[in-house]
């Protein structure tokens, strides 16, 4: 009589991953590669939210606590995902001053409910098994909009990765965290938890060190601070990065650039410290060739491999779902649909300035039993391009000039096309837009054409779609070919 | 060659309900 539907989603939360050998001898743990942060931090083996081996559930420990009233300013608190510390002006997030204590600890423990975690799966480090392991005392914190944080020290040791040596990358070992895997963040050095985290402290001016990426080049293994992504199609097993290079045989049409936007300068950034690009419109296309503009208001959205789904404003939102007939249950917190049977031919168009990415309906779908749900999250907080965006295309991060360079993945492609970057990205032309970019808040409207020119090329030209006028109603037209 | 390849693992965590590995870290900002 008390049943309960409950809806499971099963192997739909997909993460991309990389194999690490730490210490002396190795040990062995794998980490989620991540263009929306810039630290590499591995979980150590006294993680007390894991469930077994020596770390008992009831174990208590520290949590070093800083008092916020030093640091002014700050304009997002860090995230408490269990609520314990209640205590007064207190969070969690040490500061980086190599002494690894703020003004004040507390003893807490874990919650034996939530000291469930499988840390074997990943893999842990241990310290002081490992002969090489050097700590440099800098307390590392960081927090992840989806609850997960990890704390712990900053270090140095024999590292390799995918068979690439990179020791002497400062890494961080987190001794607790509620996330059953590391993270490589590959992101720009400012985002950084030394320059713009919680670590970043008052006590010391925020630095930056060299992270994965600039590491390699300051290495003299690539020639540019620049890195390809390709996720491969949903279905592939493995995707790849090159670092330094672009394989023009993993894209369709013309490789396009755009800036990355600052949309942290009013926070006092004066350059980007994070993947933010614009987009210039959305839009759908049907499998029967028409198609529909839903805005053209700009709107600023990270482009993250860490993130499962896309995020976008809700009013977006609503319009997609809109279109799609989909009808939001505030249970599962999901617009549900049925179905679509033609998800592969109907696209959600995203237009970046006079240029598309074409992104399958399906990548979006989230398959539940005998309904589906909308996999594009409703946020008034940032947009968020993640892997359901990223796998439909080319993605090229020029942290140098940053830059983006993007084009229609193309996949199934076994022959390679490899050309090293030595200044700007090869091939790569400024859309049409490039100078359109977004600057300023504004509503969501609809209206708008992101359709005026054919696209039936894979990122082609859309005209001037920044001149279009918002109006009251959508837009349906025919491409013209 | 200049360049470093990077292959990696694409992995499936199941899930119940709240979908969304969120990996943006959530910046903590100080007045500069």
């Amino acid at each position: 009589a008390d049943g309960y539907e409950e809806i499971i989603i099963t192997n739909q939360q997909s993460f991309y991953s990389v194999d690490l050998e730490v210490g002396t001898p190795p040990q062995n743990v794998t980490v989620l590669v991540d263009t929306g942060s810039s630290d590499l931090w591995i979980m150590g083996s006294n993680n007390p939210y894991c469930s077994s081996g020596s770390m008992s559930s009831s174990r208590r420990h520290v949590i070093n606590k800083r008092d916020d009233s030093s640091s002014s300013g700050a304009l997002v608190n860090d995230i408490n995902p269990f609520g314990w510390l209640t205590g007064t002006g207190s969070a969690i997030g040490p500061t980086a001053t190599g002494s690894g204590g703020g003004s004040g600890t507390a003893t807490q423990s874990v919650p034996a409910s939530e000291a469930t975690m499988n840390c074997q799966e990943f893999g842990t480090f241990t310290t002081s098994d490992s002969s090489t392991f050097r700590s440099n005392n800098t307390y590392f914190s960081i927090s992840y909009g989806d609850g997960t944080f990890a704390s712990g020290t900053f270090g140095t040791d024999i590292l390799d990765l995918s068979d690439l040596n990179v020791t002497g990358l400062s890494f961080a070992v987190a001794n607790e965290t509620n996330s059953t895997m590391g993270v490589l963040g590959i992101g720009l050095p400012e985002l950084e938890v030394t320059y713009s985290g919680s670590t970043a402290s008052s006590s010391r001016r925020p630095y930056t060190y060299d992270n994965f990426p600039m590491v390699l080049k300051n290495s003299g293994a690539i020639k540019t601070n620049a890195y390809s992504l390709y996720l491969n199609d949903s279905d592939a097993k493995h995707g790849t990065i090159l670092f330094g290079a672009v394989d023009h045989s993993k894209y369709a049409g013309t490789l396009y650039t755009v800036p990355i936007v600052n949309t942290l300068s009013a926070s006092g950034f004066s350059s980007p410290i994070q993947f933010d690009v614009t987009i210039n419109g959305i839009g759908i296309s049907y499998p029967d060739n028409s198609q529909k503009t839903l805005t053209t208001t700009q709107i600023p959205a990270l482009l993250d491999s860490g993130t499962t789904l896309t995020y976008l404003p809700q009013a977006v939102v609503a319009m997609i779902a809109d279109e799609l007939d989909a009808q939001y249950s505030s249970r599962l917190g999901y617009y549900v649909l049925d179905c679509p049977s033609n998800s592969n031919s109907t696209q959600i168009v995203f237009d970046f300035g006079g240029f598309h990415i074409n992104a399958s309906l399906s990548s979006f779908i989230l398959n539940a039993g005998n309904i589906c749900l909308l996999g594009i999250i409703a946020t008034d907080d940032t947009t968020i391009l993640g892997d359901s965006f990223l796998t439909n295309a080319y993605v090229v991060y020029d942290l140098d000039n940053l830059e983006i360079s993007m084009a229609q993945a193309q996949y199934n492609i076994t022959n390679e096309n490899i050309e090293v970057i030595t200044s700007s990205i090869p091939s790569a032309i400024k859309a049409p837009g490039y100078t359109s970019t977004w600057s300023t808040s504004a509503s969501i409207v609809t209206g708008g054409n992101i359709f005026t020119v054919d696209t039936s090329q894979t990122a082609s030209f859309s005209g001037n779609v920044t001149s279009a006028t918002a109006s009251a109603t959508s837009t349906t037209s025919k491409s013209r070919n | 060659s200049k360049f470093v390849k990077l292959p990696f693992h694409k992995l499936y965590g199941d899930t119940r309900d709240d979908v969304g590995t969120d990996k943006k870290p959530e910046v903590r900002l100080l007045k500069r």
